[in-house]
């Protein structure tokens, strides 16, 4: 992903759950692909980065620099999906859940 | 005799129930394959899930993975089913089934469950007996009381011999299939709202050494719940029920062996960073101001066209023309204006913010 935009942009990321040591009781799925925000807010921010009111502010203060301290706003998830995930509970039964936000569709800076 | 209790029930609770799902499950040997016949996943599921996958509510529970994978879940499904399945008690020579419903969270809201169960009492369709029969009174003949069970929820046995009864329904088998199904939702939520999580279920026929197993130890009954979690949108909400290491492993008991039997063994690893609570600085981390041809010459990516970027975003800021001139600029000059003012903005806010 060396080749992709540096500015404020969604980055592929297949999370295995083996890796974060929850295969144990995860039946399903075994891996996802959950995405991941990276990259610049900077000024000027184009339209594709979807920023927030807030954050067009603050990158104006930020790049004038009259404010010490003041980051650029920060590259995180807009849109967000949801996982269904079946696992063993403590008592090894199936259980289904279907946690929100899960994985990324799109990113905004903030 | 699913009418009343159907009231309630979400939608993928429903579809089960009535959409003749139970019919693909009529062999307990043959679940699994006949579950997974027309979707390659499930079987590979199924493969995942090795011996289990012979036991029918894990059949069960792939099957509303893929369906809520495939659908999403609709309104009213919630975001959670749990399933239970029984230990089998011998009390006063009668079978019965001990379900732990404790692993349901306070936060989970049922919305309805059901019971699964298997028998092979099923009523033979009049249909069938009389279809070579020219008799027409044939149907009249074979009126045969139709099979039926009771199924009685029990406390867990403290002071009585057999528990409190909880619930009591009557079932009337399906005409197909060999398990069989019923909603018992409203037993369920009162045992949550009363916090009786141990229950103790009594299938009755009426006959003998009637067993409601199906062949094999993995097809005993089992319960589903249908809930909302309302904690699962809470912060952290995938690790409460996901992340569960033991902090202190059966091999670190030993407090010699624990790396926190000893308060002197443990290394301070904050460190102080002067001002740095009083200030909005992030800690180590390196600010640097901005000169003002950085803005123009080094921020813009290149890979982005003019058009991409906020044309609106200062419009208001900008110095109002009369209507009527507004009127006469065309929609191409606009845009061009709007292009070429929004730097000259920027400059300009640049500039009013520098001399502040």
């Amino acid at each position: 992903q060396w080749n992709e935009p540096r500015i404020c942009s969604r980055r592929y990321l297949k999370v295995d759950f083996a890796d974060i040591g929850w295969n144990e009781w995860i039946i399903s799925p075994k891996s996802f692909d959950a995405y991941y925000c990276s990259g610049a807010c900077e000024f000027p921010m184009p339209k594709i980065v979807r920023p927030s009111n807030h954050a067009t502010i603050q990158s104006i203060v930020k790049a004038v620099g009259i404010i010490p301290g003041i980051p650029e706003p920060c590259c995180v998830p807009d849109k967000m999906n949801s996982l269904s995930v079946l696992f063993l509970d403590e008592n090894r039964n199936v259980v289904l859940k279907v946690y929100p936000n899960m994985k990324v569709e799109t990113c905004a800076c903030r | 005799s699913h009418a009343p209790g159907v009231v309630g029930l979400p939608p993928a609770a429903y579809d089960f129930l009535f959409s003749g799902a139970p019919s693909s499950f009529s062999s307990a040997s043959a679940s699994s394959s006949s579950a997974a016949a027309g979707s390659e996943h499930l079987g590979d599921l199924s493969a995942a899930l090795g011996a289990s996958a012979r036991d029918m509510v894990a059949v069960h529970m792939l099957k509303l993975y893929e369906k809520y994978n495939r659908e999403g879940s609709r309104p009213g499904d919630g975001n959670t089913v749990r399933s239970f399945k029984p230990k089998l008690e011998m009390i006063n020579q009668k079978a019965l089934y001990h379900f732990n419903l404790t692993s349901m969270e306070d936060s989970e809201m049922v919305l309805s469950a059901t019971f699964h169960f298997y028998s092979d009492r099923r009523p033979r369709s009049r249909e069938v007996i009389c279809k070579r029969s020219k008799n027409s009174s044939c149907r009249l003949l074979h009126l045969q009381p139709l099979p039926r069970f009771h199924l009685i929820f029990r406390s867990v046995p403290q002071n009585t011999p057999l528990g409190l009864v909880k619930g009591n329904v009557t079932i009337f088998p399906h005409q197909r299939g060999v398990w069989q199904t019923k909603d018992i939702s409203h037993i369920i939520k009162e045992a949550k709202q009363g916090g009786e999580l141990l229950l103790l279920a009594e299938l009755d026929s009426g006959e003998k050494d009637q067993v409601f197993h199906g062949p094999g130890p993995n097809n005993m009954p089992y319960i589903l719940v249908y809930a909302n979690d309302l904690a699962i949108s809470e912060p952290n909400s995938v690790a409460v029920t996901l992340q569960r290491y033991d902090p202190f492993p059966a091999s670190d008991t030993d407090p010699s062996s624990s790396p926190n039997a000893s308060t002197d063994s443990r290394v301070r690893r904050d460190i102080y960073v002067p001002g740095s609570i009083h200030d909005n600085e992030l800690p180590e981390v390196e600010y640097s101001v901005h000169h003002p041809h950085h803005l123009h010459h080094t921020h813009h990516p290149q890979h982005y066209h003019k058009h991409e970027l906020w044309e609106n975003a200062y419009k208001a800021l900008k110095p109002k023309s009369s209507r009527k001139d507004r009127r006469k600029k065309g929609q191409d000059h606009n845009e061009m204006l709007t292009k070429s003012q929004m730097l000259n903005f920027d400059e300009k806010t640049m500039k009013k913010a520098r001399r502040k």
